[in-house]
């Protein structure tokens, strides 16, 4: 699903 | 993943590491601010609780375990093994001034109000401010040593190539978060001083003095 607000970052 | 993000992170690693080396190396941590990296673990802590819920990828788990375990051995090394040399006088900026604060506007603004996302927004926040004690340290003592100016080089450039990927990523994928661009910004203004210094002083093989 979409990552909320940039979740896919350190 | 974008090359922007992948130098920042990859900056990230090495300032940490930097940091480690100076103070295994020394056997000291003299000129380095426990008040930052305490605030530093708490940033790790409250941003990294969806290691257990949520599965990104490899290098996204590694490097979040690796920052987590980093910043403790730090705290370690400072208060506990190296405590001898941990310079309590200089270390003196009142941490509450900034956990409260951060953690009030994390309250007010945020992207959803569930308490992971109010935690990661605080850890936004926080890192935003997390290098004031830091510098704050610099300043009294009026010098710092090269790896310490290194390694604060580093953590500076880290969130300075998240700007740029965060630009990247507005028009490559129409993905943005303002506040973590808010608080990047404010994080990388904090530095611009010290990149000045570093630039003009310690490139040229000279100390880092700060003007008295």
């Amino acid at each position: 699903q979409e990552k909320l607000s940039g979740k896919d970052e350190l | 993943m974008n090359i922007f993000r992948l130098a920042g992170d990859l900056s990230h690693l090495l300032a940490i590491i930097l940091l480690l080396i100076k103070i295994w190396k020394t056997r000291s941590c003299a000129g380095i601010s426990g008040k930052s990296q305490i605030l530093f673990a708490v940033v790790y802590v409250s941003r990294y609780l969806d290691l257990v819920t949520t599965f990104i990828s490899l290098y996204n788990t590694l490097m979040k375990l690796v920052f987590i375990t980093s910043s403790f051995a730090t705290l370690y090394l400072m208060y506990v093994k190296f405590k001898a040399t941990y310079d309590h006088n200089h270390d003196s900026f009142r941490i509450e001034f900034l956990l409260l604060p951060c953690f009030v506007l994390a309250l007010l603004i945020n992207a959803s109000f569930t308490p992971l996302e109010v935690l990661w927004t605080f850890s936004i926040y926080l890192e935003a401010v997390a290098i004031l004690p830091q510098l704050f340290l610099v300043s009294k003592t009026g010098e710092a040593e090269s790896i310490t100016s290194h390694y604060l080089f580093a953590l500076g450039s880290y969130r300075a190539l998240y700007l740029l990927n965060w630009i990247y990523r507005y028009y490559a994928e129409g993905h943005y978060d303002l506040i973590a661009i808010f608080a990047g910004a404010i994080q990388t203004i904090l530095y611009c001083d010290f990149f000045y210094l570093y630039i003009t002083k310690v490139l040229k093989g000279k100390k880092l003095q700060l003007p008295a």
